[in-house]
């Protein structure tokens, strides 16, 4: 039961996290309503492969077919058979900021989800449950959407150059001084996208020769930076430090597989928050095994930081811990900044070669100066440099909600995943038809959702992920939290045994 | 709709759904009745 | 393969598959237990054995996409739980086969044949051979 604090005494407070088990009934109808698709999806591609029915998905031409398969066919079994059948789930036309309300352009299907015409309808005012925006800075108004516009009028929409060349403005620099005072590093670089931040960093930190160790849930940006530095890759069990240390010992103690020569570099790679788990990384004792077994640690903060910590400065705030322990800070600036890209923040000698040395750095275009602006505004007000306690009051309200929607689903009876603390909460739904039920019940009550099945977690935890805001008042999270129980109770999806 | 939700037809098309549930009711019946002809 | 409900799941579904067989008025015990067995090791070797690939996208750059579900459970680890459970059940089901075929050759045969179908692709020797 990985879920048990090990050292208490490097924690500074509770550290509670929870996954209840799946019931073995419910495990057991999940695996039997997936046989049933599977068999029913069998039996459509049959139809599709004698011409019994009309195949609407791209496939080669007859004269093609002698050539190799473009498609590979049993790939797309479950986006044919599965996916389609629920995928008016996904995917809804947003026309608006998708702040704590949202406006969803309705869509019909007259053939099963194949095809999608919008009926000139907008759902206005749709809670918004399922988007990343810890601190509610995903708003057109107030003093962000305000600086962002005139930098626009200033500086234009866009850059047309790279750091390296033109594409470096004062805006830039402004900026990264601000995050790395806000990290309390020596030294930050900025990126214009969050995904390359991770998967065009990485090859520059490590390369052959070096390990790198992974936890089993960590974001594919991760794993694809991971892979495209032609490493050597150990993945260890999600936030399981036994599992962490057995790695970190057989790598000193054998050494590079074959030849038993020292690893060049032993890179950990952890995140803040999981937003698929809502599990919080157990920072102090990934911390005291990296120092114990001289290893770097690489964390990517692209939940947790805005959104965790007294002072919103990520998981490292969270726990009291010293951020020069941490060789590379990275982020994001997409989940509670209201804007897009990555951060890595470390020490000056670090930054400097990643300047230099970093695929995104020299190749790609610069972060646009409104995106920057609203990151400068934004972090200011986080900080409370802008003289007021806008970015505070933010904080508090999070961590208020946080606390309050969880307990709330927990007393109804649901099975919720991950930490007490964070602003990610999945809600277990299991069965695959209940997945699809609840977006659509959830719809029907004017509560947008995210729901997630299988393959993109376990066969037998899907589940419906919420994101708390600090923009939702008590009174949006109450009418949420009783549409979430009359559908818990239409649906049945009340199975915790802890009620 | 606990049933089409627990068998997930709710998922699949009407015509689906039929044939299921037809398959389902003849054996059902046959288990039936071979039952009481074994007993 | 390993995951919480699984083995349960496929020895209910083995049974489920039985009742329904047994339901059929016009068939014999004997021949419900042979028709059992031969369309579990059917099934078994088609989802196992044959079908290559994942039927999902999966991030791996189309590294299993050669491999048998066999092949890439576990990683491709050999003699774990859940390949030793995979391998024992049709052996069972042999068994029983045949104590409820009262030995009959025909029937053993057939079972014996069906049985080495699916037991020969399991052994670790024959992992990635074509």
């Amino acid at each position: 039961n990985h879920n048990v604090v090990r050292n208490p005494s490097l924690y500074n407070k509770p550290f509670v996290e929870s996954y209840e088990e799946t019931p073995l009934l419910v495990a057991v109808l999940t695996y039997m309503g997936y046989g049933i698709l599977t068999i029913f999806g069998y039996l459509r591609d049959f139809m599709r492969h004698w011409n019994i029915e009309k195949c609407s998905v791209a496939r080669e031409r007859d004269e093609q077919k002698d050539f190799v398969p473009l498609y590979q066919d049993f790939e797309n079994f479950y986006t044919r058979n599965l996916y389609t059948r629920i995928r008016d789930n996904w995917n809804r036309p947003l026309c608006g900021v998708p702040g704590s309300k949202m406006d969803i352009v309705e869509q019909v299907s007259h053939d099963y989800n194949r095809t999608f015409q919008n009926t000139g309808k907008i759902m206005r005012d749709v809670i918004n449950m399922g988007s990343y925006n810890y601190l509610g800075f995903a708003e057109n108004v107030g003093q962000c959407a305000d600086a962002a516009i005139q930098v626009t009028e200033k500086y234009g929409s866009g850059v047309c150059g790279t750091r390296c060349e033109m594409g470096n403005l004062d805006i830039h620099q402004e900026m990264e001084e601000l995050v790395a005072r806000f990290l309390g590093v020596e030294s930050a670089l900025t990126f214009g996208m969050g995904f390359a931040t991770n998967s065009m960093n990485i090859p520059a930190l490590a390369g052959k020769g070096c390990l790198i160790l992974s936890d089993e849930l960590n974001h594919a940006s991760l794993v694809l930076g991971a892979r495209l530095s032609g490493s050597t890759i150990r993945v260890f069990k999600h936030n399981n430090m036994v599992s962490l240390e057995k790695l970190l010992r057989d790598a000193i103690v054998h050494g590079q597989p074959r030849t038993h020569r020292p690893w060049k570099k032993l890179l950990i790679v952890v995140e803040g928050i999981y937003s698929m788990e809502g599990s919080i990384v157990r920072l102090p004792e990934v911390i005291a095994l990296k120092k114990r077994y001289k290893a770097f640690l690489y964390l990517d903060e692209a939940h947790s930081i805005g959104a965790l910590g007294p002072n919103g400065k990520g998981v490292v705030d969270y726990f009291g811990l010293d951020p020069k322990d941490v060789d590379i800070m990275m982020g994001t600036f997409t989940k509670s900044f209201g804007a897009a890209g990555g951060y890595i923040g470390g020490k000056r000698e670090l930054i400097q070669y990643l300047r230099s040395h970093s695929h995104s750095a020299v190749y790609a275009t610069s972060m646009p100066p409104p995106v920057a602006q609203q990151i400068i505004t934004s972090m200011t007000t986080i900080m409370g440099e802008d003289g007021t306690s806008l970015g505070a009051d933010r904080l508090r309200q999070l961590s208020e909600n946080t606390t309050y929607f969880r307990r709330k689903l927990r007393e109804m009876g649901f099975i919720i995943y991950g930490n007490d603390d964070s602003p990610v909460v999945p809600m277990m739904l299991y069965m695959p038809a209940k997945i699809g039920a609840f977006g659509r019940e959830m719809l029907k009550r004017n509560i947008g959702t995210v729901v997630v099945g299988f393959p993109a977690t376990p066969i037998i935890e899907s589940r419906a992920r919420f994101c708390v805001s600090a923009a939702h008042t008590r009174e949006t999270l109450d009418v949420a939290l009783k549409a979430i129980g009359e559908v818990g109770d239409l649906l049945q999806l009340k199975y915790s045994r802890h009620q | 709709y606990q049933y089409l939700l627990v068998t997930a037809l709710y998922m699949l098309e009407p015509w689906e759904r039929t044939i299921f549930n037809s398959l389902l009711v003849s054996v059902a019946a046959m288990a039936v009745y071979t039952g009481y002809v074994f007993i | 393969m390993s995951s919480r409900g699984m083995w349960l799941s496929y020895l209910l579904c083995i049974g489920l598959l039985h009742v329904i067989l047994l339901s059929i008025p016009i068939v014999s015990v004997p021949v419900v237990w042979t028709l059992t067995n031969l369309i579990h090791n059917l099934c078994m070797y088609l989802l196992l054995h044959t079908v290559k690939g994942t039927p999902f996208e999966t991030p791996d750059q189309g590294k299993a996409r050669l491999l048998t579900h066999w092949e890439q459970m576990d990683y491709g680890l050999q003699f774990t739980a859940s390949r030793k459970f995979l391998t024992i059940t049709p052996i069972i089901l042999y068994i029983l086969t045949s104590f409820y075929t009262k030995y009959d050759r025909a029937h053993f045969v057939v079972n014996t044949v069906s049985l080495l179908v699916v037991l020969i692709p399991k052994l670790p020797q024959l992992h990635g051979v074509r």
